[in-house]
């Protein structure tokens, strides 16, 4: 996180905020509740408080303006730069200005209110932009389907304001250090010849052309899945990839969800109900086989014959040995299964059913 | 973030306006209007461009790649990422 320099902070901790005017994308109540929300965010954070107040000057005024609106920094029609907000201070300090060329939304849709004034409040009470993407301090704009404030936000804030009166202080969701020795992960698939590996609301992507770990939220791509995915395995010749949680699944072509999903895996996998999770899935190339791993079991499923092969579920340690009783996630690259377990990652040659190398879970990441 | 696969890293130059103005706005890049390849100081450039890939945590080239063009092209907040 980064306070603003000069480190300009509100000496009166109880604020007043005041909606000078209202956006035709919604209604007035939306935009009502939507920045109640927002400040709600930092109030629950804080020993802030902020009172809604309908006429005079309040400390933190809020407009929807657009083009050139006398503030020195004009806003510039749909898209680029969303809204903007001036630090803690007299006059126009606090002040929130949003772009009124843009349309604003209560939902996925660009942009959401509700996401850009939690931002905007953010620099209200003097705080800079942020370089952790997971951060609502972030920079860009990136609505992963919920708004909280990170626990770098929290710091942040915290830093210049101390923690709330909340006998049990809030914490917020950490963004994955692709280089920590510690990182360990949901799920893993290969796609399309990459590799995506997925931890919280997070995915992280090694890919030919860059050197660098792509790491940005699963929404990004798939608005629409859960974080916090269980498993992921790419069916190749389908030129598609299925995310399980729980009990359900879904499927991708690339960045499209098929229709018609989420699905269950009782119905299309034939699993039986004792399975309430799927811990994690591959499948190989060359024989359409598809191992799905539950505890210290795994399952077997026919790609071309969609159906379970008979004689499963097996012990993990009778099929796999040595990879241990229980599997977060697996992937296959060059004929060769890739075990994930807690920080370790054992290459596995599924031919000669040996462990060929002992690695570290971020081996791929090049630290 | 690129589509699948991930667009080549080959920088295609047209987005000179894109690199102009994103520096100006975010990164106090004073060129009163004069075009970025016909800026005498062309090392300016390069040093916010070296300050905004730092920021954003992508490799730091001073040139304006592919993957730094898909960040200035992202909407954002009109804060910006470095002190007045």
């Amino acid at each position: 996180f980064v306070l603003t320099p000069g480190n300009p902070r509100w000496e009166n901790t109880n604020l007043t905020y005041r909606i000078e005017n209202y956006t035709p994308d919604l209604s007035r109540a939306a935009v009502d509740q939507a920045i109640e929300k927002a400040f709600q965010l930092w109030r629950n954070v804080t020993p802030l408080t902020f009172t809604k107040v309908s006429e005079g000057q309040a400390d933190i005024m809020i407009s929807f303006v657009r083009g050139d609106h006398r503030d020195n920094y004009p806003f510039d029609g749909p898209g680029g730069t969303l809204a903007h907000a001036f630090q803690p201070g007299a006059g126009i300090g606090g002040d929130a200005h949003f772009d009124d060329d843009e349309r604003w939304t209560t939902d996925f849709q660009n942009y959401n209110l509700y996401r850009v004034a939690a931002h905007e409040f953010g620099h209200s009470l003097g705080l800079s932009h942020s370089t952790d993407i997971g951060a609502l301090m972030y920079p860009s704009y990136i609505f992963s389907g919920d708004v909280q404030l990170s626990q770098d936000d929290i710091d942040g804030i915290q830093a210049i304001y101390g923690p709330s009166q909340n006998p049990i202080q809030p914490t917020g969701p950490q963004t994955p250090e692709v280089c920590d020795s510690k990182l360990t992960f949901d799920a893993i698939t290969t796609i399309r010849g990459e590799m995506m590996f997925f931890k919280d609301r997070f995915y992280m992507r090694t890919n030919p052309f860059y050197p660098e770990v792509e790491l940005n939220f699963i929404s990004v791509f798939w608005p629409h899945l859960p974080n916090g995915l269980h498993a992921a395995y790419e069916v190749a010749d389908r030129d598609e990839v299925r995310f399980f949680k729980g009990n359900k699944y879904w499927a991708v072509k690339g960045q499209d969800v098929l229709y018609g999903y989420p699905r269950d895996i009782y119905r299309s996998f034939g699993f039986p109900r004792t399975v309430k999770s799927i811990d994690a899935a591959v499948s190989e190339e060359d024989t359409g086989k598809t191992y799905f791993f539950v505890a210290n079991k795994c399952w077997r499923y026919d790609e071309y014959k969609q159906s379970m092969d008979a004689g499963y579920p097996k012990m993990i340690a009778e099929e796999f040995p040595g990879i241990g009783d229980k599997v977060d996630a697996v992937f296959q690259k060059g004929g060769f299964f890739y075990f994930f377990r807690g920080t370790r990652q054992y290459k596995f040659d599924p031919k000669t059913k040996r462990i060929l190398t002992l690695l570290k879970a971020n081996s791929w990441f090049n630290c | 973030s690129h589509g699948f696969p991930a667009a080549t890293s080959e920088t295609q130059e047209q987005d000179v306006e894109t690199v102009q103005k994103y520096l100006e706005n975010y990164y106090n890049l004073n060129s009163n209007g004069k075009k970025v390849e016909r800026q005498r100081n062309g090392g300016l450039i390069t040093e916010k461009l070296k300050q905004m890939q730092k920021f954003f945590g992508l490799r730091v080239t001073g040139k304006p790649d592919a993957e730094t063009l898909n960040v200035m092209k992202q909407p954002r907040c009109g804060v910006p990422d470095v002190a007045q």
